[in-house]
């Protein structure tokens, strides 16, 4: 028997609206730490790590661990027809085979049930190290999408370094280039407008725009993003929901062959 | 040309 009660609905639906495009189907993990979800987009270049810890649940309940493969872009329309204050329940019996969302409006005065179909995915599961990175930029959310889609409309590939003045974004396309500095800033009034940028040596690395501007869907669900980078792993984009856990996206670079 | 590399160069599978 599964039952996940979220107070706060919103956070699930903009959880879907952040990796419906990136992912289509995949298999959402439950068991007692919490609601987790790993699964790389069809190319296998990128893939995005979803954990809400049960903490952050009102009411947990997961029996034993239970594996549901969803297609993600019906999870997104039946939860899009959830109000943005409404509590979301996620509920499952052992054995069934299918999966109901339930929407509960704040006053209790509507209650809806929404039952899905669940899918058999054979989900190959990465082992991703814990890693040092030789930086990381924690910047406003809202900054880093902005330049991911200004630069898209000049290149369609950016060169991310990280030296002791900022972190540079460059692209380069037909109609010419485009380079973007955003140096570390922590005199602001509020910390989550501030730029942190912790830098263990100098890196430099270049990556598919496209896959980035569909990182930057989880926007809605952090003010700040933090961007990890090392020279020989992929870059870590990472989106923290307040007090359950965080979106991470993880995209390999290209490699000057 | 820059390549775009696959996270099985990297990650691998458990």
């Amino acid at each position: 028997m599964l039952e996940l009660r979220l107070v706060q609905g919103s956070l699930l639906k903009k959880v879907l609206e952040a990796i419906k495009e990136l992912v289509t189907d995949a298999n959402f993990d439950c068991s007692a730490t919490g609601f987790s979800l790993q699964a790389m987009d069809s190319s296998h270049v990128a893939l995005v790590a979803l954990l809400l810890r049960s903490e952050g649940f009102e009411h947990y309940r997961c029996d034993r661990n239970l594996s549901m493969g969803m297609n993600l872009g019906n999870v997104s329309k039946m939860l899009r027809c959830a109000g943005s204050d409404d509590i979301i329940t996620i509920k499952a019996d052992d054995g069934s085979d299918t999966v109901t969302f339930m929407f509960e409006s704040p006053n209790q005065d509507k209650i809806a049930d929404f039952e899905m179909k669940l899918m058999d995915i054979d989900s190959e599961h990465l082992g991703i190290p814990d890693a040092e990175y030789q930086a990381i930029v924690r910047m406003p959310s809202g900054e880093f999408a902005r330049i991911c889609k200004d630069l898209s409309s000049i290149g369609d590939t950016v060169i991310i370094s990280v030296t002791k003045e900022g972190v540079k974004f460059s692209t380069a396309g037909d109609i010419g280039t485009a380079n973007i500095v955003c140096r570390q800033n922590k005199t602001v009034d509020k910390p989550e407008e501030a730029t942190v940028i912790e830098m263990q040596e100098p890196v430099s690395l270049t990556f598919a725009l496209r896959y980035l501007n569909s990182f930057t869907k989880a926007t809605p669900l952090s003010e700040t993003v933090s961007i990890s980078l090392s020279s020989d792993l992929p870059v870590v984009v990472e989106y923290k929901i307040a007090d359950m856990g965080y979106v991470r996206y993880y995209l390999a670079p290209k490699i000057e062959e | 040309a820059c390549k775009q590399q696959k996270l099985s160069t990297y990650f691998h599978h458990q």
